[in-house]
């Protein structure tokens, strides 16, 4: 089993951009990620952040973070980056 | 791409109407391994500035240029061992999926000779961004790095995505990378066309289920690659691979990996297993082996070439060295041969081409349905030449397992190969259509297909979709089903996706009305109508269908249903148009008895107005 401390590269998907012109996608991505790591620093959390045509990021996150970022309200689904296959 | 374009019609050149502006309009996103930019397929030679439109960048690292063709490179893999990071193509996958999308044409082209012609894409006028997610080794393709392809290819405008990645399974859509990307691409209009998979021919072995994307299954075309074994008596055996060596006809020796071991049992050494075979006693001979996935073994150990058994007839490789497949009854031919000569010799030719062979028929491989995330939607959805495709590649990859030559051009087969083809193709419509909706460029192409032998393929139309694509009939399909986003919306309501989840992937604030959450998933608007029934008792479905015209203004379309097994009352039967763009609804009620597990029954609804086939493939099964 892993213990908690375990990280793994999550992709927090959150859905379509929301049409405010205020909304900032990144500093919101990065003050989800401190609320749920208690760290300030998260660059080496953050893989990627998804911003231009939907919303979501891509982060190093124990079992644990992973399950209170399922579920916030603003966050559709937070599900295992995993390797695809060229066909 | 020498010939796949010629056998489905799409000629090259002056031979197929073009409306060249369009098409030097047209992007095409291509999320793959990258390309060699070097390759004169996408040469920028004669190509104006990108289009204005394109909000992208050329980011492909160090050493790595774009032009007018190439007008865009990202790349998303993690820094690898030995590799630069960079945008080039490392596999040839990705060079080769590129330029049967979108390559220029490029004559007198062959791998060492064989399937000389011209390689071209679909669309050789449009424009290439390229964002690379896939490396060799470790870690692949990460789905990460896909989604991040995905949020850069829709915001830079391209026209369309062709995506030859997929998973071993498929996902529920929110947790399915290909089909959050897609979905955000149709919002915006773009259409995704994803490879079905080579996990076939078993059932359920897709992964690209989502109805707003485009999969694509794999088949062949009346070219072929034929491989001859001589032996010493003289008869000659046909075998499959794409073998460039040429012995010469010089016979010789011949040993069976059987008895060609010193550390193995009979029964691995005859597969010629890695570390079986004894060099003394295969050196300078030609090894039989009852396996074809270990070529390389007998050459590390000094063969000269190989004679291998398999039992997919359908498709051919490269490999390092001469080898040539050969089916179960020919290879125990050899077998009997050998046992039956004191010194028995054989040679391997090189591979000859064939344009005789029986096509299209759906590939061995190519991944099959039913939907296991959604029964009621029809996967695959089309069918495009997948095997033994010749087109660009990457130096800086082998062209087979243990291959120390580098080229710019090689054969690979794979749904990975046909799902560009069908790329080409619906760029190719967009630019006679430039204002049609993804849904309207998917349902021309799907009722336009031509229809494959159910009778020669297991499972029919969960191996084939609609059929075969037709790029020059698919240019005027005469009516389309339409699906926009809001009939996307209702179908996720149809599937309990409400609250926060639907809020969220809509980016609306509405919540499902109790109409849309009412909705059956087989009334989502789609060019195909499937049922899962179950095996019990007699059954009787209703599908609702909205058609829109898209021939002449004025056009009279009526139903005709072929297919005997089902019972299927199409109510109207008569749609009567006035004008383009006018939209017409129908019910299709389908009964019929019980069906046996694991069994399918078809039939097509066409609409004809005596000029058009509106042709769409009705699909009853019980699981």
């Amino acid at each position: 089993t892993k213990d908690d401390q375990d990280k793994q590269v999550y992709i927090v998907y959150m859905g379509a951009l929301p049409a405010r012109v205020d909304y900032m996608p990144t500093s919101h991505h990065t003050s989800l990620l401190q609320d749920v790591t208690g760290e300030s620093a998260i660059e080496n959390r953050l893989v990627r952040s998804y911003k231009r045509s939907f919303n979501g990021f891509a982060a190093r996150l124990t079992e644990s973070e992973r399950e209170i970022l399922a579920s916030m309200e603003e966050v559709v689904s937070v599900f295992p980056s995993k390797k695809l296959k060229l066909q | 791409t020498t010939t796949s374009w010629d056998f489905m019609g799409l000629k090259q050149g002056k031979g197929s109407k073009r409306n060249l502006s369009i098409e030097s309009d047209t992007i095409i996103g291509v999320i793959d391994s990258g390309v060699y930019p070097e390759s004169d397929s996408f040469s920028g030679k004669g190509f104006g500035p990108p289009p204005k439109k394109w909000k992208g960048v050329c980011k492909g690292g160090k050493n790595f240029s774009c032009n007018n063709k190439l007008i865009g490179a990202r790349y998303y893999t993690p820094k690898t061992e030995g590799l630069p990071e960079s945008a080039r193509d490392n596999m040839g996958h990705g060079s080769h999926t590129a330029s049967t999308a979108a390559g220029n044409a490029v004559k007198d082209v062959s791998f060492y000779g064989l399937g000389n012609g011209t390689v071209r894409g679909g669309v050789p006028a449009a424009r290439i961004a390229v964002y690379k997610v896939c490396d060799p080794g470790d870690p692949g393709c990460t789905t990460d790095g896909i989604l991040s392809a995905f949020d850069d290819a829709i915001a830079d405008k391209v026209d369309l995505i062709t995506i030859s990645i997929g998973g071993d399974d498929s996902s529920l859509f929110e947790v399915d990378t290909i089909a959050i990307g897609a979905f955000h691409a149709m919002a915006k209009g773009i259409l995704t066309v994803n490879s079905a998979g080579n996990s076939g021919p078993q059932p359920s072995t897709l992964s690209s289920v989502a109805p707003w994307i485009f999969t694509v299954a794999a088949s062949n075309t009346n070219r072929g690659f034929v491989t001859k074994v001589v032996l010493g008596n003289g008869k000659t055996i046909d075998g499959r691979s794409i073998n460039s060596f040429d012995l010469n006809g010089t016979k010789y020796p011949l040993v069976y990996g059987k008895s060609a071991s010193s550390s193995c049992s009979a029964a691995s050494a005859r597969f010629c297993a890695p570390g079986c075979l004894d060099s003394r006693l295969v050196k300078g001979k030609i090894v039989l082996c009852d396996s074809a996935n270990n070529p390389d073994e007998a050459q590390a150990m000094g063969a000269v070439a190989s004679i291998t058994k398999s039992s997919i007839a359908d498709v051919g490789s490269i490999f390092s060295f001469p080898v040539s497949v050969l089916l179960e009854a020919d290879y125990n031919t050899v077998i009997s041969y050998m046992n039956s000569t004191k010194n028995p010799k054989a040679t391997v030719l090189k591979s000859e081409t064939t344009f005789k062979q029986t096509a299209p028929v759906i590939a061995s491989y190519s991944s099959r349905g039913p939907n296991t995330i959604i029964p009621d939607i029809l996967k695959p959805d089309i069918t495009a030449p997948g095997s033994e495709i010749l087109a660009a590649y990457s130096p800086y990859a082998p062209p087979s397992k243990s291959d120390t030559r580098h080229v710019k051009y090689s054969v690979l087969t794979g749904t990975s190969m046909s799902c560009p083809h069908v790329a080409g193709v619906a760029a190719y419509i967009k630019t006679f259509h430039p204002h049609w909706s993804p849904s309207m460029i998917k349902s021309a192409i799907m009722t336009t297909a031509w229809p494959m032998n159910a009778s020669t393929t297991p499972m029919a139309e969960f191996a084939y979709g609609a059929g075969h694509v037709d790029p020059i009939t698919a240019i005027h399909p005469g009516l389309v089903y339409e699906a926009n986003k809001s009939d996307h919306i209702t179908f996720l309501c149809g599937l309990n996706y409400s609250g926060k989840k639907l809020r969220l992937i809509s980016g609306e604030s509405s919540n499902c009305a109790k109409e849309q959450a009412k909705s059956l998933p087989r009334n989502l608007n789609y060019p195909s109508m499937t049922a899962q029934v179950s095996t019990t008792k007699p059954f009787k479905v209703t599908f609702r269908r909205t058609v829109t015209n898209v021939g002449m203004a004025n056009a009279t379309y009526k139903a005709k249903v072929v297919g005997s097994k089902l019972k299927v009352k199409v109510v109207p039967n008569v749609l009567s148009f006035k004008s383009l763009y006018e939209k017409k609804s129908f019910t299709v009620t389908v009964s019929g008895r019980s069906l046996h597990a694991e069994s399918l029954v078809s039939a097509h609804l066409i609409w004809s107005d005596g000029f058009h086939s509106v042709r769409i493939p009705i699909v009853v099964y019980a699981s």
